[in-house]
């Protein structure tokens, strides 16, 4: 899974 | 950001604005879970730890503090302003039936052993049954006033509506991420009963009644 770098959904 | 995950925001700003003016308007906290709400707290205080570390957009950092200070209003005023209304008595979910397989779950299934991967996943998981202290509470009154059943109707839809986001990420950005999903997924799961009576009979003008 590509992870988001840092969260960007609440 | 897309127009599912845009909405999903927005229902989930509108109930925690209605359960604030409810509690605020009928200066009474009747029916309100303040355990929940303590859950809902503590979701939201893990999970925006980096609120301050890593900037990602005014809006991302507006609703978090939104979130944040609406959730300690909220806490506020249902153990001190209007600590007489509250119902102790059917507020008695035992949550740390539910802290306990969370705090284990985030420390075995993560994406990453790190202190501050380790809480947002705490909090993903916790925020997915933080709600169950309040179903269990209308399920024990046998009722819910119609303010609140439209509170539950808008905190349910939410992660609902986070759901359609990560389809649309998933195909659009080949993004996901199976924690929230997974979460999300059960989180939503748990408002089904709510969501058929909330159609079937508040829409309809009758009250929420449970079947007790």
């Amino acid at each position: 899974t590509n992870r988001a770098t840092g969260k960007d959904e609440l | 950001m897309n127009i599912f995950r845009l909405l999903g925001d927005v229902s989930h700003l509108l109930a925690i604005i209605i359960l604030l003016l409810k509690i605020w308007k009928t200066r009474s906290c009747a029916g309100i879970s303040g355990k929940s709400q303590l859950l809902f707290a503590l979701t939201y205080t893990t999970r925006y730890l980096d609120l301050v570390t890593n900037f990602v957009s005014v809006y991302n950092t507006f609703m978090k503090v939104v979130f944040l200070a609406a959730s300690y209003a909220t806490i506020w005023l249902i153990y001190m302003k209007f600590r007489a209304t509250y119902d102790q008595n059917h507020d008695t979910f035992r949550i740390e039936f539910l802290l306990l397989p969370v705090t284990i779950l985030s420390l075995v299934a993560n994406h990453e052993f790190t202190l501050i991967e380790i809480l947002w996943t705490w909090s993903i998981y916790l925020e997915a049954v933080a709600i169950l202290p309040q179903l269990f509470m209308v399920s024990k009154t046998g009722e819910a006033e119609s303010i609140t059943s439209h509170y539950l109707f808008a905190l349910g839809s939410y992660r609902g509506l986070y759901i359609l986001n990560w389809i649309y990420r998933y195909y659009m950005e080949s993004y996901y991420d199976l924690i929230a999903i997974f979460a999300g997924i059960l989180q939503t799961v748990l408002y089904c009963d709510f969501f058929y009576l909330y159609i079937t009979k508040v829409l309809r003008g009758q009250r929420l009644q449970l079947p007790a």
